[in-house]
């Protein structure tokens, strides 16, 4: 249903913060 | 993935979102992020809703390695 829908769709955008963030390069290059 | 890279990861991130050092971060803290990472306004809202546990308005840096933890370990939260 709906619910579940938001929740999954939750679930990949918190999947590609955290991969995007794992990814970003730190602070000096 | 180590310990030691979510600890550097969160801090990371709480010194772009958090640049007042309040120790917590709010929604519009985190709009900061926008031209950091790729992700859409909308988008970073959802992920401080899913991290912000107790719903209070306030994402701490306890609540941010905890979920970043959650994830790194289960890499599919259901």
């Amino acid at each position: 249903d709906a619910n579940m829908k938001a929740g999954a769709a939750t679930e990949g955008v918190l999947a590609n913060f955290f991969n995007s963030l794992l990814s970003k390069k730190t602070g000096s290059p | 993935v180590g310990q030691n890279t979510v600890l550097e990861k969160t801090h990371e991130f709480f010194q772009v979102c958090d640049i007042e050092k309040k120790g917590f971060i709010t929604q519009r803290d985190m709009q900061r992020l926008l031209g950091e990472l790729p992700l859409s306004a909308d988008e970073l809202e959802k992920v401080f809703v899913t991290l912000d546990s107790d719903s209070n308005g306030f994402l701490t840096l306890d609540e941010f390695s905890t979920g970043f933890s959650d994830f790194l370990s289960g890499r599919n939260i259901s």
